[in-house]
């Protein structure tokens, strides 16, 4: 399940 | 943050001053396609949209509002100011962007990480991103003599993404579960948009002459 924690990247 | 992703995030925050650095010390925006600086300020606002909510570090935060301001900066500058708005080529600027903007919404209903409005938009703006420079390639195909801050631009551009690859192959080996099959392939075909005008650039830039892409 791929993790949809907050976005790091710009 | 690894070194391919900071050069990244630098070589894209260097190819916005460089366009706005031409924008605003020569007032001419001639050869710069408005559409593909429109699709880039809806790639921000719909990628952004957690500015205020996810609070990630000072350099995210910053960044964001980098990008954010100078691409509303030269939409704005295109569109109003009096001087530069007279060296857009509106007529030669005329790819239908808006063609652009439905499928890549339709496709990210369909195809992103979790069936939310946050998701979906961030989803959205990763395949806008991808195209959005198509505009400005068409653009140059039909001006064809590309001055040099246009070029180096479009360079930059392209070569951001290339670093952003890199970090993600970084990221794949170094991290436990970093996938991201969206941002990867949305990326990939954004980078492989750009193979063509980076054969011409590099030919140009070997044989020194100005840089002319085929008809």
């Amino acid at each position: 399940e791929e993790e949809t924690a907050s976005h790091d990247e710009l | 943050m690894n070194m391919f992703r900071f050069l990244g995030d630098m070589t894209h925050l260097f190819s916005v001053l460089v366009l706005l650095l031409k924008i605003h010390t020569i007032k001419s925006c001639a050869g710069i396609s408005l559409k593909t600086q429109e699709l880039y300020a809806i790639v921000f606002a719909t990628r952004y949209l957690d500015l205020f909510t996810d609070y990630i570090s000072l350099y995210n935060t910053v960044m964001k509002l980098v990008y954010l301001g100078s691409s509303l900066s030269i939409v704005w500058y295109m569109r109003r100011h009096k001087l530069v708005r007279r060296s857009y080529d509106k007529d030669q600027d005329t790819f239908r962007h808006h063609f652009l903007i439905l499928p890549c919404l339709i496709l990210a209903l369909l195809i992103n990480e979790k069936f939310t409005f946050m998701e979906v938009m961030w989803a959205f703006s990763l395949y806008l991103e991808a195209v959005a420079i198509l505009p400005q390639l068409v653009l140059l195909q039909r001006t064809r003599n590309i001055d040099n801050l246009t070029g180096q631009y479009v360079f930059l551009l392209g070569a951001y993404r290339s670093f952003y690859i890199l970090n993600w192959i970084y990221r794949y080996f170094t991290e436990v579960h970093y996938v991201h099959w969206i941002t990867w392939i949305s990326g990939l075909v954004q980078t492989l948009l750009y193979g063509d005008f980076f054969y011409y650039y590099f030919h140009s830039w070997k044989n020194n002459e100005k840089l002319q892409l085929p008809a």
